[in-house]
């Protein structure tokens, strides 16, 4: 089921690193 | 236990202990089944959770321990539930979903509120058609004018609280909220009412605290309105 599961756990683990948003600057 | 069987239960009108137990069953079931029995779980599934929800936050008799409980354990299940693209779709696509979620932002019940603004803040930066952020803010000041309080407070109060997550969980939702807006004005906009309803006495005494995660989304903020200063 590959990239169908996971969507918030992999958005919330951006988020806490900060990830989310350091894309969003560049 | 099908998808089936729980919406059986959830049909059942149970209460208390009961009902806390059918929700953290229903949790494990939609954290470890395939997607296929989220799916069979579903639309119908969803609407069930949600209008729980909304009667168990509606009911001033339910502010027992285990109607709180019951609240939180549903926010589990919406976050297990959306935890892949159809049962996302679903939420997204549901009109109560992201105001329901803007309701459990209460600063009495930080472990609850912790996950309503991580889940708010996870929606809030999607990328998607519709400009999500909005739809959260949009919540975010139907709730406050229906509490008559400013939109912000709630948020400052995460911030006040003892509750190391949640400071932190608030700030996530503050980066989100603002990072997403398009416009500048709009950005410098949302900073200044945080900062005038008195987030900058706050973060002084937050970036005393020594915390991994709160530094990252203190650094975040900072940096966030460093360029737009510079853009300005």
């Amino acid at each position: 089921e590959g990239d169908e599961t996971g969507v918030m756990d992999s958005l919330m683990e951006a988020l806490q690193s900060g990830a989310a948003f350091r894309d969003r600057r560049k | 236990k099908s998808a089936m069987m729980y919406i059986q239960e959830l049909k059942s009108d149970y209460r208390d202990a009961q009902l806390l137990s059918c929700l953290e069953s229903l949790r494990v079931s939609l954290n470890n089944n395939p997607v296929s029995w989220v799916q069979n779980f579903g639309d119908e599934g969803l609407a069930l959770l949600l209008n729980l929800l909304r009667k168990l936050q509606d009911d001033k008799e339910e502010c027992s321990h285990i109607g709180v409980k019951c609240q939180h354990e549903i926010i589990r299940c919406l976050k297990a539930f959306m935890n892949n693209k159809c049962g996302l779709k679903s939420m997204l696509e549901s009109v109560e979903g992201i105001p329901l979620l803007v309701k459990a932002i209460n600063p009495r019940v930080s472990h609850m509120m912790v996950d309503a603004v991580k889940l708010l803040s996870a929606i809030s930066i999607m990328e998607h058609p519709e400009n999500l952020h909005e739809r959260v803010l949009e919540a975010i000041t139907e709730e406050a004018e229906r509490q008559d309080i400013e939109r912000f407070q709630p948020l400052l109060s995460g911030m006040r609280n003892h509750n190391i997550a949640l400071k932190g969980g608030c700030m996530q939702l503050i980066n989100a909220l603002i990072s997403r807006g398009e416009e500048l004005d709009f950005r410098i906009h949302i900073r200044s009412e945080l900062l005038r309803l008195g987030l900058r006495e706050l973060l002084t005494e937050v970036r005393k605290i020594e915390n991994e995660e709160l530094r990252v989304q203190l650094t975040v903020f900072d940096e966030q309105a460093e360029d737009d200063s510079e853009d300005l």
